[in-house]
């Protein structure tokens, strides 16, 4: 079940960091 | 408690000062126990968790003991959310949008703040129609206050009391500006964004240090899609 969890938290780190908008224009 | 003695105490009707209790530890048990515990509670429980979120919404006065209780439900939810099979009940759930949108509120920062991220995260799932649910829901809860519906958004950034919830917006804007495949449906969002306000403020947002990588996102794909078009 651990790869399950902190799905939110980690999308949540990806919007704070910037990451998340790099990865979304490739 | 177990997942089934949360669920009846959501069902049985508690006093606000007990449900404030029973949802502090229903939010540790959501983010504590293995998913297995969440799914046996989220068969009747996350209904349950809406049933009380949209009660608090539709009061007419407010007393504090409410909104705590609505922010401890959003914080429920939240942690709910936090794994696969919470996430897909969340989504595969249409209440739930509309009503987190319902429950964003400038006036309650930190509980906009968590609302916010929600809708941030939702937006780059890549889940289908995701970016259509969540402006259908904008849309239906400022029709409800007679508001554009990203009046709000734009209202939470003005506040420079709470730098916390200016990130969380600009994040928003960011995610769903950003989410269209289509350039016209990109630029028809950013625009509608600096129409209801955005524009204005933009200047003064840029002497707050914490926005320095949300508008850095903003300024690079307005620029991307000014060289697309």
């Amino acid at each position: 079940e651990g790869d399950e969890t902190g799905v939110m938290d980690s999308l949540m780190e990806a919007l704070q960091s910037g990451a998340a908008f790099r990865d979304r224009r490739k | 408690l177990s997942s089934q003695e949360y669920v009846h105490e959501l069902r049985s009707g508690i006093t606000e000062e007990k449900l404030l209790n029973c949802l502090e530890s229903l939010r540790v048990s959501l983010t504590s126990n293995p998913v297995s515990w969440v799914n046996n509670f989220g068969h009747e429980g996350l209904g349950l968790l809406l049933d009380a979120l949209e009660k608090l919404l539709d009061k007419k006065q407010q007393e504090n003991i409410d909104k705590r209780n609505q922010h401890k439900l959003i914080q429920c939810l939240k942690a709910f959310m936090n794994n696969k099979y919470g996430l897909q009940r969340i989504l595969g759930d249409e209440r739930s949008l509309l009503l987190l949108a319902r429950a964003i509120d400038p006036k309650q920062t930190n509980m906009m703040t968590e609302i916010v991220k929600i809708l941030s995260a939702f937006c780059i799932i890549g889940e289908e129609n995701i970016l259509d649910k969540i402006l259908a829901a904008m849309t239906i809860a400022a029709e409800r206050n007679n508001k554009e519906r990203f009046a709000p958004i734009v209202e939470g950034l003005e506040n420079h009391e709470a730098q916390q919830l200016q990130v969380a917006c600009m994040q928003l804007i960011n995610a769903l500006v950003t989410s269209p495949d289509d350039l016209d449906f990109r630029i028809h969002l950013r625009n509608e964004f600096l129409r209801c306000g955005l524009k204005k403020i933009l200047p003064e947002l840029k002497e707050t240090e914490e926005l320095d990588i949300q508008l850095k996102v903003f300024n690079e794909n307005k620029e991307e899609d000014s060289i697309e078009l």
